[in-house]
């Protein structure tokens, strides 16, 4: 039997212990093994590998707590701008977008891009136009809101910077204004 | 942001990376991930791979196709060539983060030169493996 396998990451950084809370680790390993238990289980019944990412991919986008799809953090001007590219290895096709908003899963716009346009990269206002043509599901602007991403995005502006997702901690004693 | 590779049953590999992008970006900034061959690349001949970390070090250094030439021409395994592009080449130029890779030998690297990287994997009928932590 031919062998089966998935990886998957929910991003890198400055992972701080005392700033991961017991129950918010646990909530992180629980997330990341449902998803990889997921894919793993599309490969098992015979799935392929270009479905297993992509459901895998979107399992992630759907949880909160990582930065892509709902977790997403915020833009300087307070909004959500989406990034999100697929590929398949055996035919070496790919589809991308960038700065797509209100998109509910960008992995899924990709592989439209991929499969139903002549084009690898769309972007911004264009990318969502044909995200309405293959009708990808979109969701209103509250839908990505986090209070934990809103407190990230206010200490970043306060000393004017911009951080990964995992390496801008708030710290406890930390005045936010 | 998340990411994902898969091998199945009929040896195919894919890729797949998805990213809210980094905190206050301005300017519609893009990083590497749906940048075709710096954040996100597969091809069965090598490997499939998903970046993760500071965008613009991984665009500068092709990191995703970076690693699968390494295989394809060089002839590394897909340890050694992610090894070598995330904890030599990307660390001199100062890019944080890592990514995750896989063959069509079912061979998987998670490779992370920050403190961490959220990741997790399963082969075959192996337990499933989920870490954070260096």
């Amino acid at each position: 039997m031919n062998p089966i396998a998935i990886a998957i990451h929910g991003g890198a950084g400055t992972i701080l212990r005392a700033l991961l809370t017991e129950e918010k680790e646990r909530a992180y390993y629980q997330a990341l093994q449902d998803a990889v238990e997921k894919g793993h289980q599309i490969l098992a019944k015979g799935g392929s590998a270009l479905k297993a990412v992509e459901e895998t991919v979107r399992e992630l986008e759907d949880c909160i707590l990582f930065n892509a799809g709902r977790g997403s953090v915020f833009t300087h001007q307070g909004e959500h701008e989406l990034d999100a590219a697929i590929m398949c290895g055996a035919t070496g096709m790919a589809g991308a977008v960038a700065g797509v908003r209100r998109v509910r899963n960008p992995i899924t716009l990709a592989k439209a891009v991929m499969q139903h346009s002549e084009h690898v990269l769309l972007t911004g206002e264009g990318a969502e136009n044909f995200g309405h043509q293959v009708g990808v599901a979109f969701e209103p602007e509250e839908y990505f809101f986090d209070a934990f991403r809103y407190e990230q995005w206010q200490a970043a502006k306060a000393e004017d910077s911009i951080k990964l997702d995992h390496s801008a901690p708030i710290l406890p004693d930390k005045k936010l204004g | 942001t998340v990411g994902a590779v898969a091998l199945d049953a009929a040896g195919n590999l894919a890729a797949a990376t998805s990213t809210g992008g980094m905190t206050n970006k301005k300017f519609n900034r893009v990083g590497d991930t749906p940048i075709i061959g710096a954040g996100t690349y597969a091809n069965n001949a090598t490997c499939a791979v998903s970046c993760t970390g500071h965008g613009e070090y991984f665009m500068r250094a092709v990191v995703a196709y970076d690693v699968s030439c390494l295989v394809e021409y060089k002839g590394l395994t897909i340890t050694e060539a992610c090894l070598y592009v995330v904890q030599e080449k990307l660390k001199k130029q100062g890019g944080e983060g890592g990514l995750i890779a896989l063959n069509t030998k079912g061979e998987i690297a998670l490779t992370f030169n920050s403190e961490g990287m959220y990741r997790a994997s399963k082969r075959n009928d192996e337990p499933t493996y989920v870490g954070i932590y260096e």
